[in-house]
């Protein structure tokens, strides 16, 4: 599995379209303080099922669709899309490519889609399960959470080792 | 469950000792049951001898040595169950320029089998990527994503 | 005690102001009692508008534009009452390179009646010293502090 | 007022006597992690009256004597020592060298010393009280509390604005 690309549209500092080509190996993203580094960090939690609007630094969803400037209105609704490279069939589907996307606008619930085929948090969890990749899981270090591992209540570190296992 | 945890948790002290040894070039860490003898309900603690030191306890430690303890157990979980995805937010923030090269030298070695998306302010850092990506926001408050050419590897 | 704070409260906001303002070039800052009415019991909350965005809410902002406020107030609170001794460690760690040569910018100007102990990993943020400690374990465990020549100002 | 003279002695990771002359502007700290920058700070506000073992990174004062290696053994005692040029008379004490010390054993209380002569925490708060320089004050930021100011609650704002008043 590898990640090709992640897309966003009205999510949190993205208003327009963006579209982001990932590599294989290693893919570095800089730029200056305030940017929307982690913001990028925070869409692919979201896509990946992420409910706690707290651990995405919001107070509630609405933070999460672009809340415009001065020259740009607010958006509408909120749109992250990740397409996978399938070909190594490590998530349980057989098609090349799989593409995780969820949209959120203010007038209902958050969507999932996998294929663009209407789906739930849950299923999205379950297709990553065995990956040990997801929103909450060790492959995901946030910003100021250098020292994840130690600051985790033990059980909270069970926890990880039993997505681990 | 019980025997999968206990399994789970002696393989990845091996791994863990090999990867912390890796970057602290000696002592030891482990991870322990808080509660052995009740495999379902028990925690998950962490023990750590730094080399050369005399001091357990963890509050001790500085910034950047809490940083790759934490780094050396996400390498032994690799070690043990290579994820295909890594994402890591300036965490290479609190460590000093040797140990940002011996982080991401193991990280280098990761990323034949696991694809990193890694954010940083670092230069030295920048030196490890395989693509570079910056984001801006030339228009106040809209940020925007473009390639970045550099010298690269 | 009431009148001290209020009073208090209204010259910090005008240099809060000021230093908001050259550090962010925009936006503008203050602080404000929670519960004006009851001025022997009330809080203190900063609110803060960060140049061209239209957020409010502090948990939306960056690493380091959260970084950058403390700094922000750190000065407003020293214009208003200067101390002779500052003590900052790491606290450049979040910034990007033209907001460390900012932070340092403004250090820089206060230190003429100001003494700073700065503790850093940043090369950038060396240029600005006056004098330089390195701290080593040459023997593991035990910390020995040497003097470094360095170009130097 | 100035900081002339950082002297530690068994503190933390300080078995030997350590003398850091301090100049005037910038004084910067460099070293690799876990060399030792950190316990400075904490050496300072410990001298400054810190009471709080937790927030000084330990779990009990024992944790402030030096701990021993394969080869030193643990120290006896920690003892720091700050000497401040008072020419400006900004510390009210009517001469030029004010030194402020603090000594902690293993069998007693720690013991506060202003220019040799035993005080108390309370003496040495009093002394710096209008400086705004204190052991929890604005003027000290420690390591990972970059947003001091922001992460606070209300009213340990209040507090802050209150020893700025
Ligand atoms: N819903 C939203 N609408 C518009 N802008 C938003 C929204 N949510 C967050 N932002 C903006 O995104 C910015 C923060 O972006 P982010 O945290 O990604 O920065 P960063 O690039 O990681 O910076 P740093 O290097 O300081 O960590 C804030 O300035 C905030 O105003
Ligand atoms: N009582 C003690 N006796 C001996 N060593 C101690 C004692 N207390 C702390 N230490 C040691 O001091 C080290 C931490 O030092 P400190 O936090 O000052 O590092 P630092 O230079 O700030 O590093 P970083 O750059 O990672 O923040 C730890 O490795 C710890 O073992
Ligand atoms: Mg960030
Ligand atoms: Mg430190």
């Amino acid at each position: 599995m590898k990640l090709k690309k992640i897309i966003l549209k009205g999510f949190k500092s993205f208003p327009k379209k963006t579209v982001i080509d990932c590599r294989q190996g290693i893919n570095i993203i800089i730029g200056p303080n305030g940017s929307g580094k982690s913001n990028i960090v925070d869409a692919i939690r979201w896509t990946m099922g992420e409910k706690k609007v707290k651990s995405l630094r919001g107070s509630e969803m609405l933070d999460f669709i672009f809340k415009g400037t001065e020259k740009i209105p607010a958006s509408g609704y909120a749109e992250v899309e990740m397409i996978f490279d399938n070909s190594s069939r490590t998530l349980r589907m057989d098609v090349d490519d799989v593409s995780i996307k969820r949209i959120f606008d203010r007038d209902s619930e958050g969507k999932f889609y996998i294929n663009d085929k209407r789906s739930r948090a849950k299923d999205i969890m379950a297709l990553f399960g065995e990956t040990g990749f997801s929103s909450n899981g060790y492959a995901i270090i946030e910003q100021g959470q250098v020292e994840k591992f130690i600051s985790y209540s033990a059980l909270e570190r069970r926890a990880i080792f039993e997505e681990a296992a | 469950i019980c025997e999968k945890l206990t399994e789970t948790i002696q393989n990845i002290n091996v791994f863990f000792s090999q990867t912390f040894q890796e970057i602290f070039e000696g002592g030891d860490a482990k991870v322990v049951m808080t509660d052995p003898a009740n495999p379902l309900e028990t925690g998950i603690d962490i023990e750590v001898r730094l080399p050369g030191k005399n001091i357990s306890t963890r509050t001790l430690f500085s910034g950047g040595e809490k940083a790759l303890v934490t780094a050396a157990l996400l390498f032994a979980i690799f070690l043990q169950n290579p994820t295909p995805l890594c994402v890591l937010d300036e965490m290479d923030a609190p460590l000093d320029e040797v140990n940002i090269m011996k982080f991401f030298n193991m990280i280098k070695k990761f990323s034949e089998n696991i694809q990193f998306i890694v954010v940083t302010h670092n230069k030295k850092s920048m030196e490890f990527a395989d693509v570079m990506y910056g984001v801006t926001m030339e228009e106040k408050g809209v940020s925007k994503v473009m390639s970045v050419e550099f010298k690269g590897a």
